[in-house]
């Protein structure tokens, strides 16, 4: 994805 | 989310209650390394400031909320609480030679040069090497109460769960995030020594003591 990645991790 | 993932995560809960437990019900906290609670408290604030901008879902959400929380509570109790039972002297581990560097890293070595992104890289990198000061303060004192070696494993298991979760996502989902599998797998060959140690000593009901 462009600009910020979502983390969707912890 | 995976059976390793999730596993993960409860790992790295259990840990975290142990810790709160075990100084809690003792109403001490000798042996513990604040300073290692202080940067895990720092991990936590900087790789969750996302709770602001982005919702993932209720479990994501509340176990960052959990985590962030105890965090700050066994900060506190180590600190303000229970300070006279804090082994200050034992815990001389100098943070700022982490701290730095690894914030020099995330600066340099990011996927997206923005402050929530560089903060969440150095929430990653510090998380990696965040528990050295607690096993320094072990190597110093030549020995861990057995409830300490417990916490120990559980958060050391955490992130090597993470390891499979990420073979698990690479083949089924092609995700890959490079940052966090490097970092994993430095912060799991961290606890190696220990986990060598627990197996062959705490887990045959033996004390952990360091030969001298």
């Amino acid at each position: 994805p462009e600009g910020e990645a979502l983390h969707d991790e912890l | 989310m995976n059976i390793f993932r999730l596993t993960g995560d409860l790992s790295h809960l259990a840990a975290i209650i142990i810790l709160l437990l075990k100084i809690w019900k003792s109403r001490s906290c000798a042996g513990i390394s604040g300073k290692s609670q202080i940067l895990f408290a720092i991990v936590f604030t900087a790789r969750y400031l996302d709770l602001l901008t982005s919702f993932i879902s209720v479990y994501n959400t509340s176990m960052k909320v959990i985590y962030i929380g105890c965090a700050y509570a066994t900060v506190y109790l180590i600190y303000a609480k229970f300070r006279a039972t804090y082994d200050g002297n034992h815990d001389s581990f100098r943070v700022e030679f982490l701290v730095v560097p690894v914030g020099g890293l995330a600066v340099l070595i990011n996927h997206t040069f923005s402050p929530l992104e560089i903060l969440w890289t150095f929430s990653i990198y510090l998380e990696s090497v965040a528990i050295l000061p607690q096993l320094f303060m072990i190597s110093k004192t030549g020995e861990a109460e057995t409830i300490t070696t417990h916490y120990l494993f559980c958060l050391g298991m955490y992130r090597t769960l993470y390891l499979f979760n990420w073979v698990w996502r690479f083949y089924f989902e092609g995700f890959f995030d490079m940052i966090a599998i490097v970092a994993g797998l430095v912060q799991t060959v961290l606890y190696c020594d220990f986990f060598y140690l627990y197996v062959t000593k705490v887990l045959k009901g033996k004390k952990l003591s360091l030969p001298a």
